[in-house]
């Protein structure tokens, strides 16, 4: 791990004075781990940059301990770019807050929706869920048993429409005076023109305050792609994590948080309606970073 | 492409950078460029550079491709973790066979546990008009594949059974035993192993694939890969390390979400995506 290279790298060092080319060495080693915790290239290499700023600066150079010293800037410059703190969710009772749950097939948008909706009603607001998902076999159905399953209501439709749907719920929420509507829709590809089209058109239809990205947290270098055209065409508000109960050391997070410059709100940890909880940068960064 | 003629740092450059985007793994690019870098002393062109990279990968990837033809009779067991296209790929595996080797085909819903499995391999069943074996959500999923596998041999109106079961992240120790379990009650059941053990493995995962492999491979033995969702922009290259590291060879390549959407594993089709 990442600890282990860089106490290889100090160790020729062997108490000579910290030299720029030393500080060279070890960020080409933070740059691999990155790689190899599959933080997309791109991003590595402008973390890498900003690393290298502070690291080479007059103090640094003439610090007792540079290791320990270029170890912490390494650190807190992540924790940095992952958003320093957890960021809440705060939605309003009384008014009605939309979330539109989008994201590559099988990111786990259906069971984050159920877990959003449990988070929330356990936080006391009035939450309704809806599925959009017309095209993948038994998707509605999946929704409501795990809504059915954990005592939280889902919006009842025969609709083929996604758009159309999104508005019957979206109308049936405002006069119901829900505080929450949170939109489940299909899984789609970012390259895929319609359904990307079909988004954004549910979002202008059922006026969705937020756009979540779901991301599975075992993605490779595919996730700042996906980040950066899901962005682009929706303007993601924030993003889920999932699946971080595997042992994927999720450097898609870090890239889904430099692109779309929106916050990573929650981890989920398992597929139960309680695992999930809120996204701890330093958690992330003590795992990607090892 | 031509663009690039002349500048030699620049052309590899850009081809690292391919390869690293196509989640190759760094160390794996180093060894590729080390060796494309000696073997290319004299080329300068990008063309002619990437048709080297190509040859050299498509030497690492030498045996990688295997053609599914199962006798009748045959089990196919298919696993992996959440999300990654089991249950799709299971339907699309039933329509290559029924079209493809003009077998009889019958479907397990070995997914007990998660919300709406039955009913979504069943609607898939239901397209294809082929038999599923099932019972309750919520029953022991050794069961449900223990009556499946008995089924399908007594009645023998079908060349193959083909088993789906739950996600499973290959770290949660319950789940890898639970699947043991499985393919002991197949065994117990058939009188044999599952004569074909496929690991399900998503386009767009990173270099966490090579770990579910590992435990998979220690697990079960698979007898083959499945690469799901090269529809994307995701290239696939953890299957340059895999085929590397543990030798199981690739059949299919999901590329959509229709039963028609899984074309056999061709090494050239792999990296014309790449490149
Ligand atoms: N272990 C684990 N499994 C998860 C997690 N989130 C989702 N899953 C599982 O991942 C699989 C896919 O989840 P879904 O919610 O169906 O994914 P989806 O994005 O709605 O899929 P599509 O609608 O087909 O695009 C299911 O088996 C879920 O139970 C998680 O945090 N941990
Ligand atoms: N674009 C694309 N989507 C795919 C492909 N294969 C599967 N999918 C989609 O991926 C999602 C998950 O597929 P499933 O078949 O439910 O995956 P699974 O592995 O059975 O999921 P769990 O049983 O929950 O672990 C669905 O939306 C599928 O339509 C593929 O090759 N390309
Ligand atoms: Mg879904
Ligand atoms: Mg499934």
């Amino acid at each position: 791990n990442l600890k282990e290279r860089l106490r290889n790298t100090f160790a020729k060092l062997q108490g000579k004075r910290l030299t720029a080319s030393y500080v060279e060495e070890v960020l080409r080693e933070v740059r691999v781990a990155l790689l190899e915790a599959d933080v997309h290239y791109k991003v590595a290499s402008s973390f890498i940059k900003n690393v290298k700023e502070l690291a080479t600066g007059e103090k640094i150079l003439a610090s007792l301990t540079p290791y320990q010293q270029i170890i912490d800037i390494v650190y807190q410059e992540f924790v940095k770019v992952m958003g320093e703190t957890a960021v809440e969710l705060a939605p309003v009772k009384g008014k009605l807050t939309v979330f539109e749950i989008v994201g590559l097939q099988g990111s786990g948008k259906t069971t984050h929706t159920a877990k959003l909706a449990h988070h929330f009603q356990s936080a006391g607001f009035k939450v309704l869920t809806v599925s959009v998902d017309v095209y993948r076999p038994a998707a509605i159905e999946q929704l409501k048993i795990l809504c059915n399953n954990n005592g939280l209501e889902n919006f009842d439709h025969s609709g083929s429409k996604p758009v159309k749907i999104a508005k019957k719920a979206y109308d049936h929420a405002k006069k119901n005076g829900y505080d929450i509507l949170i939109i489940d829709t299909a899984g789609r590809l970012h390259i895929d023109d319609a359904m990307m089209k079909e988004a954004l058109a549910i979002k202008k239809t059922a006026e969705s305050n937020e756009i979540i990205l779901v991301v599975d947290s075992m993605a490779g270098q595919d996730a700042a792609n996906v980040a950066r055209e899901f962005n682009e065409l929706l303007n993601i508000t924030g993003s889920i994590l999932t699946k971080l109960d595997s042992d994927t050391r999720g450097g898609a997070a870090l890239s889904v948080r430099a692109i779309s410059d929106a916050p990573l709100l929650f981890a989920g940890t398992g597929e139960h309606i309680a695992d999930m909880e809120v996204f701890h940068p330093d958690r992330m960064a003590q795992r990607i970073l090892g | 492409k031509g663009v690039f003629k002349g500048d030699k740092k620049g052309i590899l450059e850009k081809i690292e950078m391919t390869l690293l985007e196509a989640d190759m793994g760094p160390q794996t690019v180093v060894d590729i460029m080390e060796e494309l870098k000696n073997n290319a002393e004299g080329l300068r062109d990008y063309d002619l550079l990437s048709k080297q990279l190509a040859s050299q990968i498509s030497r690492i990837l030498q045996g990688s491709e295997r053609e599914l033809s199962p006798e009748k009779g045959s089990i196919i067991l298919v696993m992996g973790v959440n999300g990654v296209g089991k249950t799709t790929t299971v339907a699309k595996l039933a329509h290559y066979l029924i079209s493809e080797r003009k077998m009889k085909v019958s479907l397990a819903a070995g997914d007990t546990y998660r919300a709406a499995a039955v009913e979504q391999l069943a609607q898939w069943a239901n397209k294809l008009d082929i038999k599923l074996y099932s019972q309750q959500a919520g029953a022991d999923p050794g069961s449900v594949i223990f009556d499946a596998v008995r089924s399908f041999q007594q009645r023998g109106d079908s060349d193959i059974l083909i088993v789906d079961t739950g996600g499973r992240i290959h770290t949660n120790e319950n789940l890898i035993n639970q699947f043991t379990k499985i393919q002991r009650v197949i065994e117990k059941a058939a009188g044999k192993a599952a004569d074909e053990r496929i690991l399900i493995i998503d386009g767009t995962t990173g270099q966490n694939a090579l770990n579910q492999i590992d435990i998979f491979k220690k697990n079960s033995e698979p007898t083959g890969l499945i690469i799901t969702k090269m529809d994307g922009t995701a290239k696939g290259g953890i299957l340059v390390q895999s085929f590397r590291k543990f030798s199981i060879p690739v059949l299919f390549m999901g590329t959509g979400e229709r039963f028609e959407d899984l074309a056999p594993f061709k090494i050239t089709a792999y990296l014309e995506k790449i490149f």
